[in-house]
């Protein structure tokens, strides 16, 4: 029965695709069955794993307004051992059409029933807002990984972020919880990141995550060639970190 | 009369706020009357402007959805010496509420003629997103600034702004033009920064502006202290860019 973690953070740019992406390249690596779901129309996931949004036959947008079963819509990504779900700018339809449906918060979590079984874990991008497509992924879901740049920005908006899954976890799915928050594009030279992650601990403690990300380019460049930091470049501080991330969370399940 | 100008990409954390809230301060800094509308739920140019999101009495909530002409909301920034049409979460009810209204994409140039002939400059900032609230800044802008990370995915998504640019200017505003794209972050040691920049200016030419905004720490720490970078600390590479950029813009238009 897979795990379903959702990855979110309305403020843009603070890592979602880049955790989503290589922690999925990591699980894979560790034998792990892995789906990615891209529910962002921007499509970085899907082009960051190296499949073309343009040519998708289908996509997440199937998936919510369940015109075909998951299992018609995965697609094995070769080189990175997991599949995938991809997303392109169809899904910014399904916004607007899912707001006038009957249970329009829950089509996620429905679709992904048939499908549970054959994953370990399920990770799910999101698009950077507290819109009906992270509504969906955090009904769906079990826990949250919320990525987090060590920066004012993005530390404001934590408190948005975690009043709306307080509410989802009241109102639509009681189970969820807050898996961890991870330090992304982490500079330790840098002052105003020492600072926010002390505020971070200080309000969260040990849902911090221990592993912190650290800023490094070949976690940038990665992409660019359809491919994790892991294929791309294994060695690079940006891999390790992912797959250190993967080991964590793994060791606190008690599963390795 | 105003020039509109609206600082938009659906890529997030570019620089868009840490753009609009910049260069509102460096175009006042040189006289001009500005207005900054904050049009992002987050609501970072209000905080980033030193107004707290969650004390305003209006926002651009009403804006939009006319309860109050422009006049009864804007407020002075006195430090920064701009105005300002701040922005909360309720801006996400404005979404939903917009789009079952008649000329839901016209709203925000209708409300913003009662105050052009106020103001030199009204920059827009827009959440990332190509949404309704985006959509409603394309339609009342004379121009778009494209603040750009050199990076993959700030790259990749160029296509898809440029296409919803395009299709605003054929079916409702006829004058829209990209006045410019400006490279934010930006590290000349990293190649993939370099390599996206020489791509840049190979499609958009002219287009791209000479003007390159630093990575510089002083940028990100200013709006911790409800600041733009020029107040916080003037002498910064952050603060000298931005002024830069405004004058570029003002030598464009020979007002100088
Ligand atoms: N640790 C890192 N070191 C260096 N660059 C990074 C790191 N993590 C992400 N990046 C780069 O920073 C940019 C933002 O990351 P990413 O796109 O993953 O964030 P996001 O939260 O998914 O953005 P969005 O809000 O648009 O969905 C990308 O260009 C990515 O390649
Ligand atoms: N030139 C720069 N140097 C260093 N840090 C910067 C620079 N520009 C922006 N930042 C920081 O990077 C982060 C992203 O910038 P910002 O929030 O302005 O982007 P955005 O495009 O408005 O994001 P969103 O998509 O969430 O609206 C912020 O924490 C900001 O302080
Ligand atoms: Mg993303
Ligand atoms: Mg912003």
């Amino acid at each position: 029965m897979a795990r379903i973690i959702a990855i979110t953070n309305q403020k843009g740019g603070v890592g979602k695709t880049t955790t989503s992406v290589n922690l999925a390249a990591s699980f894979a690596a560790t034998k792990r069955r892995v789906l990615l779901i891209d529910l962002d129309p921007q499509g970085n996931a899907t082009m960051g794993s190296g499949t073309d949004k343009k040519q998708l036959r289908s996509s997440s947008f199937e998936l919510l307004l369940q015109e075909s079963p998951p299992e018609k819509i995965v697609r094995k990504v070769e080189a990175a051992g997991y599949w995938l779900i991809g997303a392109n700018s169809d899904l910014t339809g399904a916004e607007v059409a899912l707001l006038e449906e009957i249970g329009r918060e829950v089509r996620l979590r429905g679709a992904l029933e048939a499908v549970r079984d054959r994953f370990d874990y399920i990770l799910i991008d999101c698009p950077p807002a507290l819109n009906i497509l992270t509504v969906n992924a955090l009904v769906a879901a079990d826990t949250v990984i919320i990525p987090m740049q060590c920066e004012y920005y993005a530390l404001e908006g934590l408190s948005a972020l975690v009043d709306t899954i307080k509410k989802i976890k009241k109102l639509l799915n009681p189970g969820l919880r807050i898996e961890g928050l991870l330090r992304t594009m982490y500079d330790p030279r840098n002052n105003l990141a020492l600072q926010v992650s002390q505020q971070l601990t200080r309000h969260f403690g040990d849902q911090v995550y221990n592993t912190v990300i650290p800023r490094n380019v070949r976690l940038a460049e990665a992409p660019s060639h359809g491919l994790p930091a892991l294929l791309y470049d294994k060695q690079s501080r940006g891999a390790m970190a992912y797959l250190s991330l993967a080991g964590e969370i793994l060791r606190a399940e008690g599963r390795t």
